[in-house]
């Protein structure tokens, strides 16, 4: 199993879970976080000066999945998230070693 | 000033004045530019790194890096471009490309100044900063290929980027030796020849970062245009890497027509210590070209 | 060493430490998140309201452990923070190759 | 590639990241979390006030780099973010078997 970890831009959130429930997937845990790159963050006025602040509001997925469902889980990602201008983000896989649903005591590939 | 200085100092301003312009349609396409601008021919700043009006990018910054470099040493040194280039990285620059950040991190890392070869590294990021060593040699073409080279491979080392930045310094130079256009048009047929995916007539429409859709897209405007604005606007309003191909379209025709004929309402809004800069570097690397190849 | 990552009901947390405490574990870092399950549509009651939208609130756990207390770890966080109703959550480990306190420089196991 | 996961102090952000921008890292993604330690019932000052719950707020900064870069970049968050007082921190290096750059499709070194 791996761990897909994405960062998106938070518009896409809502097509980004389609996607993944075209594929099957329909288990995740959602985080908002700061994102940090090459694209700028907006511009605010602060004691009569403009700055940029540096960060931009992304969205973090963590997406526990069989190792057959990785490419197509992060081709779903990518295809829905993309919008071709800079700060669209990243998809990251991570290996898993165990997995085990709580409810359950399932293990393995059945807990997630 | 004589018009040798003049198309020198043309290539360098245009190169500046293009980044200013294109960076505030960089990463637009035509149809979204034309519905905002209409037509993009003033410098506003703005756009995606939210400039104020007449500040560069990288493309201009890491060019006026490594003619400060080749100024203070005297001469040519790889090493000398390389650490020119860390520490304008280190100086938080308002942009850096990917390609060139991991080059120069390289350099910092492991004192190597030349990038494994590699498929991704076909950007245009080492060609948009080549100017000073064309000026630095304009009597030497074979000091310019050698070190333009070896500038380039200090961040991309690609085979077509190779191409293309020795192709655009050879126009460059021919302009600013005062050769006509048509021997400019000559060194890109060549290049096209050795390198066919690099044909640009008719224009394939294609305006990123790839050295070849950056390439096709500055010469079909350099080549369709009669004079530097025209060059620069038609360069810079099809979008894409925008700054980029405005910079290169504004080198080749600020070579080919001298700084006087560079709009001036450009000249007044471009950054002033980029302007002093540009005005400083330029007659002092022409001093390096009548120097020996050392 | 490990990372154990654990998803479960906010109101579990205090339970779930309390049982990590009973096996020696007090260090580990806690997020809010939003958790999407594969029983859509749903109702949960989250501080006395009924929710019906797809996500809920849940709290992830990150906490990394040498590797004879992953065991131990997973077993007591199963245990506190089931309910047997839907939503219980996940219990993810994945391998950690460093572990540095910050404070100490020390490393490995005697940094967590 | 690796994923570094360092946990800090809240006002340490900006010197780790200048710390981070020295040696040629721009990316990355930040999260508030609630930091639990084995150190209980320590005072901390946060916001002018002081906290004697058993939490205290931290920033979680994730950053993917290549190999070679894991060592500079786990010592720069170190001698950024140290005090030498309690609560000074955790870095963590976990594996990563690919990453995408969502807006162009790049994988490997080149996505991030
Ligand atoms: N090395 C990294 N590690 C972790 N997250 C990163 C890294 N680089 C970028 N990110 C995340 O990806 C987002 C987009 O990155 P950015 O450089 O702005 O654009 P792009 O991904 O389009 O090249 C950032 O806001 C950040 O959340
Ligand atoms: N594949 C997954 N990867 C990561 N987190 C998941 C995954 N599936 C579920 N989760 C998390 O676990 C929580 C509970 O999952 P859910 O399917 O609702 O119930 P249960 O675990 O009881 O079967 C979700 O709200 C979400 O936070
Ligand atoms: N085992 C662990 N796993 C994950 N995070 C931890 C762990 N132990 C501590 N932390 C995080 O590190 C922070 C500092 O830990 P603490 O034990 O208070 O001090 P110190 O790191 O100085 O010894 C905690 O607030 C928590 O966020
Ligand atoms: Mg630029
Ligand atoms: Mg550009």
């Amino acid at each position: 199993m791996k761990l897909i970890i994405a960062i998106i831009k938070p518009f896409k959130l809502e097509e980004v879970k389609d996607a993944l429930a075209d594929v099957g997937i329909e288990g995740m845990t959602v985080t908002e976080v700061k994102g940090f790159g090459r694209q700028k963050g907006h511009t605010e006025i602060y004691r009569g000066s403009e700055y940029t602040v540096d960060f931009l509001p992304k969205v973090k997925l963590e997406i526990v999945v069989p190792d057959e469902l990785v490419a197509k889980c992060a081709e779903a990602i990518v295809k829905a998230a993309k919008t071709g201008k800079i700060g669209d983000g990243k998809v990251f896989v991570v290996p898993v070693e165990e997995a085990i649903r709580i409810r359950t005591d399932e293990r393995g590939e059945s807990a997630v | 000033m004589d018009s040798q200085t003049e198309r020198a100092l043309g290539a360098y301003l245009g190169l500046a004045v293009g980044d200013a312009l294109g960076a505030t349609v960089e990463f637009m396409t035509a149809s979204e530019i034309a519905t905002t601008h209409r037509v993009h021919r003033d410098i506003v700043g703005g756009g995606w790194l939210h400039l104020k009006p007449g500040q560069v990018t990288d493309d201009t910054q890491m060019s006026l890096a490594l003619g400060r470099a080749m100024i203070a040493w005297g001469g040519w040194s790889t090493r000398a471009a390389a650490d020119a280039f860390l520490k304008w990285m280190l100086s938080m620059p308002i942009d850096i490309g990917h390609t060139c950040r991991r080059g120069i991190r390289r350099y910092m890392l492991d004192g190597s100044l030349c990038a494994h070869p590699s498929d991704d590294e076909a950007g245009n990021g080492a060609a948009m900063r080549n100017l000073p060593v064309v000026i630095a040699t304009l009597h030497d073409p074979v000091a310019l290929e050698q070190r333009s080279l070896e500038q380039v491979h200090i961040t991309h080392h690609h085979p077509l980027s190779d191409a293309a930045t020795v192709a655009l310094a050879h126009m460059t130079r021919r302009l600013i030796l005062g050769d006509s256009i048509e021997a400019c048009r000559k060194i890109a047929d060549d290049l096209v020849a050795r390198h066919p995916q690099f044909r640009y007539a008719p224009w394939p429409g294609l305006t990123s970062g790839y050295i070849v859709d950056t390439v096709q897209t500055v010469l079909d405007a350099v080549f369709t245009s009669s004079s530097v604005e025209d060059a620069i606007v038609r360069a810079v309003n099809r979008g894409g890497d925008a700054d980029t191909i405005g910079a290169l379209a504004g080198q080749l025709a600020g070579a080919r027509y001298g700084a006087r004929l560079i709009p001036a309402r450009w000249l007044r809004r471009l950054d002033p210590g980029v302007f002093h800069a540009i005005r400083g570097q330029v007659p002092a690397l022409l001093a390096l070209s009548s120097q020996r190849a050392t």
